[in-house]
């Protein structure tokens, strides 16, 4: 679903915000 | 539903996708569906996450949304 597939995409930009 | 491993996430295939064009997290995920990898969404978030790490793709803002790339 699109709401997933937002999470999934949160989820993702988080764990690269706290990398990068 | 479709068979799982019809599409594998590996740093190639990233590399390759950012290498075409600028893409945002979201246009990732779509190639990588897990119903494509078999992976579930945990491990799809934390696989790509390590990957764009490694790679460590330029960023550009376009229509105001982050997008990461790959210069040759």
């Amino acid at each position: 679903s699109s709401s997933e597939a937002d999470e999934m995409a949160a989820a993702l930009e988080a764990e690269l915000n706290h990398f990068m | 539903a479709a068979s799982s491993g019809e599409v594998q996430l590996t740093e190639e295939a990233v590399r390759r996708y950012l290498s075409r064009k600028p893409m945002t997290t979201k246009d990732l995920l779509k190639k990588f569906q897990t119903k494509r990898t078999g992976l579930s969404s945990d491990a799809t978030v934390n696989a790509l996450a390590q990957l764009l790490k490694r790679l460590d793709p330029e960023r550009k803002l376009i229509a105001d949304k982050m997008h990461f790339f790959l210069k040759e």
